[in-house]
Protein backbone atom coordinates (compact mmCIF):
# COMPACT_ATOMS: atom_id res chain seq x y z
CA UNK A 1 0.00 0.00 0.00
CA UNK A 2 1.33 3.62 -0.94
CA UNK A 3 1.89 6.15 1.74
CA UNK A 4 -0.85 7.89 2.70
CA UNK A 5 -1.19 11.77 2.45
CA UNK A 6 -0.71 14.30 4.97
CA UNK A 7 -4.39 15.57 4.51
CA UNK A 8 -6.12 11.67 4.30
CA UNK A 9 -4.28 11.54 7.82
CA UNK A 10 -7.57 12.53 9.35
CA UNK A 11 -10.09 10.03 7.70
CA UNK A 12 -7.48 7.05 8.90
CA UNK A 13 -7.26 8.30 12.12
CA UNK A 14 -11.21 8.28 12.36
CA UNK A 15 -11.07 4.83 10.82
CA UNK A 16 -8.60 3.43 12.87
CA UNK A 17 -10.52 4.44 16.07
CA UNK A 18 -13.78 3.54 14.88
CA UNK A 19 -12.71 0.18 14.08
CA UNK A 20 -10.94 -0.21 17.43
CA UNK A 21 -14.76 0.48 18.99
CA UNK A 22 -16.36 -2.01 16.75
CA UNK A 23 -14.10 -4.84 17.69
CA UNK A 24 -14.39 -4.01 21.58
CA UNK A 25 -18.25 -3.92 21.01
CA UNK A 26 -18.08 -7.10 18.43
CA UNK B 1 -37.22 15.43 -10.42
CA UNK B 2 -35.22 16.56 -7.33
CA UNK B 3 -37.28 20.03 -7.11
CA UNK B 4 -38.96 20.75 -3.79
CA UNK B 5 -41.33 23.47 -2.69
CA UNK B 6 -38.70 24.91 -1.17
CA UNK B 7 -35.12 24.97 -2.06
CA UNK B 8 -32.59 24.17 -0.32
CA UNK B 9 -30.65 26.65 1.87
CA UNK B 10 -26.42 26.94 0.85
CA UNK B 11 -24.59 24.26 3.20
CA UNK B 12 -21.90 25.91 5.20
CA UNK B 13 -18.39 25.64 3.92
CA UNK B 14 -16.49 22.68 3.00
CA UNK B 15 -14.25 21.75 5.65
CA UNK B 16 -13.54 17.69 6.32
CA UNK B 17 -15.52 18.14 9.47
CA UNK B 18 -18.33 18.79 7.48
CA UNK B 19 -18.07 16.66 4.81
CA UNK B 20 -17.63 13.70 7.99
CA UNK B 21 -20.85 14.51 9.17
CA UNK B 22 -22.65 15.01 5.80
CA UNK B 23 -21.51 11.35 4.70
CA UNK B 24 -22.56 10.30 8.19
CA UNK B 25 -25.83 11.50 8.05
CA UNK B 26 -26.03 10.16 4.42
CA UNK B 27 -25.62 5.90 5.66
CA UNK B 28 -27.09 6.45 9.11
CA UNK B 29 -30.46 8.34 7.43
CA UNK B 30 -30.60 5.40 4.75
CA UNK B 31 -33.13 3.48 4.72
CA UNK B 32 -30.94 0.92 2.84
CA UNK B 33 -27.99 -0.76 4.50
CA UNK B 34 -25.11 1.01 3.11
CA UNK B 35 -21.42 -0.23 4.12
CA UNK B 36 -19.60 2.92 3.17
CA UNK B 37 -19.76 6.43 1.96
CA UNK B 38 -16.58 8.57 -0.03
CA UNK B 39 -16.83 12.03 -1.09
CA UNK B 40 -14.09 11.90 -3.89
CA UNK B 41 -13.29 16.02 -4.24
CA UNK B 42 -12.77 17.84 -7.67
CA UNK B 43 -9.39 19.84 -8.28
CA UNK B 44 -7.31 20.38 -11.36
CA UNK B 45 -3.83 19.62 -11.66
CA UNK B 46 -0.69 21.07 -12.78
CA UNK B 47 -2.46 21.24 -16.37
CA UNK B 48 -5.70 21.54 -15.96
CA UNK B 49 -6.86 18.60 -15.68
CA UNK B 50 -9.68 18.10 -12.98
CA UNK B 51 -8.32 14.93 -11.05
CA UNK B 52 -11.37 13.26 -8.41
CA UNK B 53 -9.35 12.43 -4.98
CA UNK B 54 -10.03 11.77 -1.85
CA UNK B 55 -11.92 14.27 0.22
CA UNK B 56 -13.06 11.96 3.16
CA UNK B 57 -14.90 9.10 3.77
CA UNK B 58 -17.47 6.96 6.39
CA UNK B 59 -17.39 3.80 7.13
CA UNK B 60 -19.97 1.99 8.69
CA UNK B 61 -19.51 -1.93 7.83
CA UNK B 62 -21.70 -4.73 7.14
CA UNK B 63 -24.55 -5.55 9.49
CA UNK B 64 -23.62 -9.13 10.04
CA UNK B 65 -20.98 -9.18 10.74
CA UNK B 66 -20.17 -13.13 10.87
CA UNK B 67 -20.96 -12.90 7.26
CA UNK B 68 -18.50 -10.39 6.67
CA UNK B 69 -15.68 -12.11 8.84
CA UNK B 70 -16.34 -15.23 6.77
CA UNK B 71 -15.61 -13.65 3.54
CA UNK B 72 -12.79 -12.36 5.14
CA UNK B 73 -11.33 -15.72 5.77
CA UNK B 74 -11.74 -16.32 2.19
CA UNK B 75 -8.14 -14.75 1.91
CA UNK B 76 -5.43 -16.77 1.86
CA UNK B 77 -3.16 -16.35 5.10
CA UNK B 78 -0.26 -14.23 3.53
CA UNK B 79 -3.04 -11.60 2.65
CA UNK B 80 -4.46 -11.47 6.09
CA UNK B 81 -1.01 -11.39 7.34
CA UNK B 82 -0.23 -8.13 4.82
CA UNK B 83 -3.13 -6.42 5.80
CA UNK B 84 -2.56 -6.73 9.62
CA UNK B 85 1.10 -5.67 9.23
CA UNK B 86 -0.15 -2.75 7.00
CA UNK B 87 -2.81 -2.08 9.58
CA UNK B 88 -0.20 -1.69 12.66
CA UNK B 89 2.25 0.87 10.47
CA UNK B 90 -0.78 3.12 9.55
CA UNK B 91 -1.77 2.55 13.18
CA UNK B 92 1.85 3.91 14.08
CA UNK B 93 1.95 6.28 12.11
CA UNK B 94 -1.44 8.11 13.26
CA UNK B 95 -0.32 7.08 16.73
CA UNK B 96 3.11 8.20 16.59
CA UNK B 97 4.41 5.30 18.58
CA UNK B 98 6.06 2.24 18.24
CA UNK B 99 4.85 0.42 21.12
CA UNK B 100 2.91 -2.66 20.15
CA UNK B 101 -0.10 -1.87 18.76
CA UNK B 102 -3.39 -3.65 21.00
CA UNK B 103 -5.72 -6.47 19.99
CA UNK B 104 -7.93 -4.49 17.79
CA UNK B 105 -5.22 -3.20 15.47
CA UNK B 106 -4.32 -7.06 15.22
CA UNK B 107 -7.84 -8.16 14.67
CA UNK B 108 -8.69 -9.81 11.26
CA UNK B 109 -9.12 -7.03 8.40
CA UNK B 110 -12.47 -7.57 6.65
CA UNK B 111 -12.10 -7.31 2.53
CA UNK B 112 -14.79 -4.37 2.83
CA UNK B 113 -12.02 -2.38 5.48
CA UNK B 114 -9.42 -3.27 3.33
CA UNK B 115 -11.35 -1.77 0.39
CA UNK B 116 -12.21 1.30 2.23
CA UNK B 117 -8.80 1.80 3.37
CA UNK B 118 -7.20 0.82 -0.60
CA UNK B 119 -9.30 4.16 -1.54
CA UNK B 120 -7.95 6.49 0.40
CA UNK B 121 -4.83 6.06 -2.38
CA UNK B 122 -7.06 5.82 -5.08
CA UNK B 123 -7.93 8.98 -7.60
CA UNK B 124 -9.40 9.86 -11.22
CA UNK B 125 -8.34 11.41 -13.82
CA UNK B 126 -10.68 13.14 -17.08
CA UNK B 127 -13.45 11.53 -16.24
CA UNK B 128 -11.56 7.75 -15.67
CA UNK B 129 -13.17 5.27 -13.42
CA UNK B 130 -17.01 5.17 -12.12
CA UNK B 131 -16.79 8.65 -10.02
CA UNK B 132 -14.74 10.04 -13.10
CA UNK B 133 -17.80 9.05 -15.26
CA UNK B 134 -20.49 10.54 -12.87
CA UNK B 135 -18.79 13.44 -12.28
CA UNK B 136 -17.62 14.02 -16.19
CA UNK B 137 -21.07 13.34 -17.44
CA UNK B 138 -23.31 15.27 -14.55
CA UNK B 139 -25.09 11.93 -14.23
CA UNK B 140 -25.64 9.51 -11.48
CA UNK B 141 -24.11 5.65 -11.35
CA UNK B 142 -26.13 3.08 -9.91
CA UNK B 143 -23.97 -0.20 -10.54
CA UNK B 144 -26.25 -2.91 -8.68
CA UNK B 145 -25.33 -6.74 -8.77
CA UNK B 146 -22.24 -8.23 -8.50
CA UNK B 147 -22.46 -9.97 -12.49
CA UNK B 148 -22.56 -6.31 -13.54
CA UNK B 149 -20.16 -5.03 -11.22
CA UNK B 150 -17.61 -7.61 -12.07
CA UNK B 151 -18.00 -6.74 -16.12
CA UNK B 152 -17.76 -3.28 -15.62
CA UNK B 153 -15.21 -1.08 -17.38
CA UNK B 154 -13.91 0.46 -14.22
CA UNK B 155 -11.23 -1.43 -12.24
CA UNK B 156 -12.35 -0.03 -9.19
CA UNK B 157 -16.20 -1.25 -9.56
CA UNK B 158 -14.32 -4.91 -10.55
CA UNK B 159 -12.34 -4.89 -6.99
CA UNK B 160 -15.13 -3.66 -5.26
CA UNK B 161 -17.00 -7.36 -6.53
CA UNK B 162 -13.91 -8.79 -5.28
CA UNK B 163 -14.13 -7.74 -2.00
CA UNK B 164 -17.95 -8.18 -1.32
CA UNK B 165 -19.43 -5.24 -2.49
CA UNK B 166 -22.95 -6.02 -4.47
CA UNK B 167 -23.87 -2.47 -5.30
CA UNK B 168 -21.73 0.68 -5.86
CA UNK B 169 -23.38 3.92 -6.61
CA UNK B 170 -21.94 7.47 -7.75
CA UNK B 171 -23.64 10.65 -7.45
CA UNK B 172 -22.19 13.76 -8.86
CA UNK B 173 -22.61 17.01 -6.58
CA UNK B 174 -20.96 20.66 -7.51
CA UNK B 175 -17.51 19.86 -6.07
CA UNK B 176 -16.96 16.24 -7.00
CA UNK B 177 -18.94 12.86 -6.13
CA UNK B 178 -20.55 10.55 -3.72
CA UNK B 179 -19.96 7.38 -3.62
CA UNK B 180 -21.64 4.73 -1.96
CA UNK B 181 -21.01 0.75 -1.81
CA UNK B 182 -22.85 -2.33 -0.31
CA UNK B 183 -22.71 -5.88 0.56
CA UNK B 184 -26.41 -5.83 -0.23
CA UNK B 185 -28.15 -5.76 -3.73
CA UNK B 186 -29.57 -2.06 -3.39
CA UNK B 187 -32.16 -1.04 -6.52
CA UNK B 188 -31.97 2.63 -7.69
CA UNK B 189 -33.70 5.19 -5.42
CA UNK B 190 -34.37 8.56 -6.25
CA UNK B 191 -34.59 9.16 -2.61
CA UNK B 192 -30.82 8.73 -1.83
CA UNK B 193 -30.14 10.86 -4.66
CA UNK B 194 -32.25 13.73 -3.31
CA UNK B 195 -30.30 13.61 -0.44
CA UNK B 196 -26.49 13.84 -1.70
CA UNK B 197 -28.14 16.94 -3.80
CA UNK B 198 -28.85 18.30 -0.29
CA UNK B 199 -26.29 17.63 1.97
CA UNK B 200 -23.60 18.33 -0.59
CA UNK B 201 -24.99 21.32 -1.99
CA UNK B 202 -21.90 23.39 -1.20
CA UNK B 203 -20.30 25.90 -2.92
Amino acid sequence: MPSIPQARKASLARFLEKRKERVMNA
Amino acid sequence: SASTSTPAAPAPALTQESLQQRLQALIEGARESWTYAIFWQSSYDYSATTVLGWGDGYYKGEEDKGKAMSKASSSSLAEKEHRKKVLRELNSMISGSTAPADDAVDEEVTDTEWFFLVSMTQSFINGSGLPGQAFFDSTPVWVSGPDRLASSMCERARQAQVFGLQTMVCIPSANGVVELGSTELITQSSDLMNKVRVLFNFN
